[in-house]
C-alpha cells in the first residue's frame, strides 16, 4: 500500500520517506511549487487493508471505520485502509518544517490545494481584519459583538478560562488528541446553546514545537483547516 | 533514482523510496 512519513531519524533535516506501493497503486506528482517548496501528490489504489507495525510507545491515532487497533506482543499492529480509492495530499515544507495534508477535494495545483484547505468560514472572517495561521489553525477576528459577550460570559462564570491548553484536544472535548497540540495561553471554548456547536477563542502566545510562536494581542477564534 | 525522488527534488524537497 501506499504509505508517506516524515522521516526523522537521521541526525540531519527531516525528509519525506514514500513507500509507492505495489500495482495497481499509482502514486503521481501533479503539481509543484518550488517558491513554497510544496507539491500536490495523487495517489490512486484499491481500497484495502495495511498493516503498519508500531512499537509500545508510539502515540496511536483513534479507531473508526477505516482503521483498526490490535495489540501485537511487541506493540501495535495499526490496520488502516485509505477512505477513498483517489486522494491527494499537499505535502511539502511549512515554516520551519515538513508537513502532508489531505486535500479535501479534487483538484490539479498546489494553488487550489491550499484553498481547498482553507475553510470558507475563515475567507469570511478575512474581511474583518488579518488571518494568523500556524500549521492547520487559522486564528481569526471574531464577529461584531462575540468578544464582548465572551467577555461578559468570563466575568458572569458562564464559560472558564483555561490557561496553557491545547486548542484541538479542548474544540473536541478531549483530554488528548494524537499529534502534538498546538498550545494556547489562554484559551475559552464555548457551546451553542441550540446546535451545540462548539467554538474556541484564544489569546496570547501559541507555542507548537514544529512552529513560530504567534502572538495574538486580542481575542482570536481558531478555526482548523478543512483536512478530512 | 526513482521518478518520485526526482520530482519531490524539483519542488525542493527531500524524499527517499523506501525499499520493498
Amino acid at each position: 500500500a501506499f504509505h508517506l512519513a516524515i522521516d526523522r531519524s537521521r541526525r540531519s533535516a527531516p525528509r519525506f520517506r514514500v513507500w509507492p506501493g505495489r500495482s495497481p497503486t499509482r502514486v503521481e506528482v501533479l503539481d509543484t511549487n518550488p517558491c513554497l517548496r510544496q507539491l500536490l501528490l495523487f495517489v490512486d489504489e484499491p481500497r484495502r487493508w495495511a498493516a503498519v507495525h508500531v512499537g509500545p510507545r508510539a502515540r496511536l491515532p483513534a479507531e473508526n471505520g477505516d482503521l483498526r487497533i490490535e495489540a501485537n506482543g511487541w506493540g501495535w499492529t495499526i490496520w488502516r485502509r485509505p477512505a477513498s480509492a483517489k486522494r491527494r495530499f499537499l505535502a511539502g515544507r511549512d515554516e520551519r518544517d515538513l508537513f502532508v495534508a489531505l486535500v479535501p477535494t479534487a483538484c490539479s495545483t498546489v494553488a487550489a490545494a491550499r484553498s481547498a484547505l482553507r475553510p470558507p468560514t475563515v475567507d469570511a472572517a478575512a474581511d474583518r481584519g488579518p488571518v494568523v495561521r500556524q500549521g492547520e489553525w487559522f486564528f481569526v477576528e471574531p464577529a461584531r459583538g462575540v468578544v464582548g459577550e465572551l467577555e461578559t460570559a468570563l466575568a458572569a462564570g458562564r464559560c472558564f478560562l483555561r490557561v496553557r491548553a491545547d486548542i484541538g484536544s479542548a474544540l473536541a472535548g478531549l483530554t488528548w488528541t494524537a499529534g502534538n497540540p498546538h498550545v494556547a495561553a489562554e484559551l475559552v471554548v464555548r457551546a451553542d446553546g441550540r446546535t451545540k456547536e462548539r467554538t474556541a477563542f484564544v489569546r496570547g502566545a501559541v507555542r507548537h514545537r514544529d512552529h513560530e510562536t504567534v502572538h495574538l494581542a486580542s481575542w482570536r477564534q481558531a478555526i482548523r483547516n478543512a483536512e478530512p | 533514482v526513482h521518478p518520485l525522488v526526482t520530482r519531490f527534488a524539483s519542488a525542493g524537497i527531500e524524499a527517499v523510496v523506501a525499499p520493498p
